[in-house]
């Protein structure tokens, strides 16, 4: 009955399934672990309190899963081959920086080996660099105008530097040369001193 | 144009269009989103001034303002279809919030949902109108998340026909409904049902807290604004205590559960069925969280292009900061989620429609899963836009500080999501409760559907590495 995990690190569907298989080994462990303070103090409510950290963790695996799974799906929606090879780089990305990020989970769940998590974090390295150059375009394609985006230095043209020094002259506080604070607190100071 | 994201724009290996498209789901709703945007956008009456230098009874007074404007702009507009106010709505306000957004996410979808159909449609025309500014107080001094903790009682006297209405305690006062203070006349209260001398759990009334012509609280309320917060300057988070305030019984929302005349109780189908309006608004979360992830990555990203520092090699021009691997490890992470939680967030959207449609026809057979689905994800998302956010901001260097950056606003406009509608904790302990329920019915030989069918597998399954 044994099944397998990882094959091959880019396979999407492989690391959905080890997704799924982590999610599944962390609700087993609660309830387990449920179960075990159940036998020892016989209170339903301490021993779920008892266990929740684990119940927190299987909860957020199972999401993880979730998401994860998900992007995957959307995958086959995508008829462009560039749109789709950029996105799927993009979910192989999420995949396995989520499993470099949470190394713990699937060691202990033996789902993978320490080899293919070193494989993996070098995957990872290897995909920022894939990524970069179409890093601009990708969030273009979020389509927010910059008035919903409320952003000098996300600026559409990107002309950030001369608009932060517009946008600063707008402060209040820029609104006389000289700011009554000084007149009221500093000019006295500086003449008892 | 900036020269380093012109270059940036022509050296891409795919056409950002077609990509929008799929993230809108579909050609014709970019065009019609575009259009709407474009109403707001070329409309003279929403350029407002800069609202970081405005104090914040200022931007109170700007928001009511803006959100008056918005309303008859809606009308005039003649947009009614949900999504589509939705997407005006985010083009006036960026990424801000506004007095009445309570009024319009669960006000109106409160009554709608769980008013009987003669009552809603008293109740739905004065709101639609705006004679009634309504919002949802729920939440108490001293109670969140744990809805049966609450402590507001809503007594039914039968010889009256009426729910009288008390908040027993200082931390039984309610606290944190968005538009309470200062704008709204109604509030969806949900408070303990006592009738016929037993306490039947915590149901919703529609209760008039300020005058319709005067806006003067009414007798036996005491209303007003709870001050300052991190952030959310716009809106006027209220308090609200009740002293014998008395309501006719038609302001119980009865759609599940009843209170006859003569004060006998109905019970609902599921004492879930109340809280249909949390559900609604934790789905909308998710898709909140993919919006503001995706906001910040554009304003991190774009600027990383514009932004030279340092040397890579010795002697060379300073390069973009978008070419350190360092800053690359920090932005296409969450990069990668923006767009992973656009798709979760339309599966979240379906979903809801989907089962609430069901339950609408009397099957409840999924809304245990809607509960747990939308409780975690609304968590997950939620708390991972909240960090990235911040992860966001410190990419940008000491700009990222300002508020021109934009992101402090992002911040936090955001980052109550993780306590609102349900606390992240306790939200991931809901879904864990609806996993071990899961486990142990698969346990007991019987499947389950849904995002939790792998769990089918678990009893027959034997977990270990593979060699690559």
């Amino acid at each position: 009955a044994a099944r397998p995990t990882v094959t091959d690190i880019n396979d999407l569907n492989s690391l959905v399934e080890v997704y799924k298989l982590r999610a599944a080994w962390l609700v087993v462990t609660a309830a387990k672990n449920v179960q075990a303070e159940l036998n020892r103090r016989k209170d339903k409510d301490d021993a779920w309190n008892r266990s929740s950290v684990d119940l927190v963790r299987a909860s957020e695996a199972h999401c993880h899963y979730v998401v994860v799974k998900l992007f995957t799906a959307k995958l086959s929606e995508i008829s462009d081959a560039a749109v789709n090879r950029v996105v799927g780089n993009l979910c192989l990305f999420y995949a396995l920086h989520g499993i470099t990020k949470n190394t713990g989970d699937f060691l202990q769940a033996n789902l993978l080996t320490s080899p293919q998590i070193s494989q993996m974090q070098q995957r990872v390295k290897d995909l920022l660099a894939v990524i970069r150059p179409d890093a601009v375009a990708l969030v273009d394609a979020f389509d927010y105008s910059d008035a919903q985006l409320g952003s000098v230095l996300g600026r559409y043209d990107g002309n950030v530097y001369e608009n932060m020094f517009e946008w600063a002259k707008k402060s209040p506080l820029n609104k006389t040369q000289v700011h009554e604070s000084f007149h009221k607190y500093l000019k006295p100071l500086q003449a008892k001193l | 144009m900036n020269p380093d994201l012109r270059r940036e724009r022509e050296r891409a290996s795919f056409n950002p269009e077609f990509l929008t498209y799929i993230v809108d789901r579909g050609a014709e709703r970019t065009r019609r989103r575009r259009e709407i945007e474009s109403l707001v956008l070329n409309d003279p009456d929403f350029q407002h001034e800069d609202v970081n230098f405005l104090s914040r009874s200022e931007r109170y007074e700007l928001a009511v303002k803006k959100s008056s404007q918005m309303v008859m702009k809606i009308r005039e507009h003649g947009i009614s279809d949900p999504e589509e106010i939705y997407w005006f709505k985010r083009t006036c306000l960026g990424c801000l919030v506004e007095p009445i957004s309570v009024h319009y996410g669960m006000f109106l979808t409160t009554l709608q949902n769980q008013c009987i159909d003669i009552e809603r449609d008293k109740w739905l025309n004065l709101a639609k109108r705006f004679q009634l500014i309504g919002t949802y107080a729920q939440t108490e001094l001293g109670h969140g998340t744990h809805l049966r903790g609450l402590e507001t009682t809503s007594t039914y006297d039968p010889s009256t026909q009426e729910f009288i209405l008390n908040s027993p305690t200082v931390t039984s006062i309610k606290w944190w409904p968005g538009g309470l203070g200062k704008t709204a006349n109604h509030a969806v209260v949900l408070a303990q049902l006592y009738t016929q001398g037993q306490c039947k759990g915590l149901h919703a009334f529609i209760v008039p807290v300020r005058h319709l012509s005067t806006h003067e609280p009414l007798s036996g309320v005491i209303v007003g604004d709870i001050g300052p917060k991190f952030g959310f300057d716009e809106i006027d988070n209220g308090f609200l205590k009740l002293d014998n305030v008395r309501i006719p019984r038609e302001n119980m929302l009865m759609k599940y559960a009843k209170v006859e005349a003569d004060g006998t109780y109905v019970k609902p189908l599921s004492d879930k069925l109340t809280y249909g309006t949390m559900v609604f608004i934790r789905s909308h979360i998710v898709v909140e969280s993919a919006r503001f992830l995706s906001k910040a990555c554009t304003i991190a990203i774009r600027y990383s292009a514009v932004r030279h520092q340092s040397e890579l090699k010795p002697g060379e021009p300073e390069p973009q900061i978008l070419d350190y691997q360092t800053q690359q490890y920090k932005l296409f992470p969450l990069l990668a989620t923006a767009y992973a939680f656009h798709f979760v967030a339309a599966y979240m959207t379906e979903t809801y429609h989907r089962i609430t449609g069901d339950i609408n026809q009397g099957n409840l057979s999924e809304l245990p899963e809607l509960h747990a689905l939308s409780a975690g994800l609304k968590a997950f998302t939620s708390w991972t836009t909240s960090s990235g956010i911040e992860e966001c901001r410190m990419a940008c260097g000491g700009h990222g500080y300002s508020y021109c950056s934009g992101i402090p606003n992002l911040y936090v406009t955001f980052t109550p999501a993780c306590t609102y509608e349900g606390e992240n904790t306790v939200m991931m302990l809901q879904t864990a409760r609806f996993l071990l329920k899961s486990y142990t019915q698969v346990s007991s030989g019987k499947p389950v559907g849904g995002m939790v069918s792998y769990l089918n597998d678990v009893p027959q399954q034997r977990i270990h590495s593979q060699a690559v």
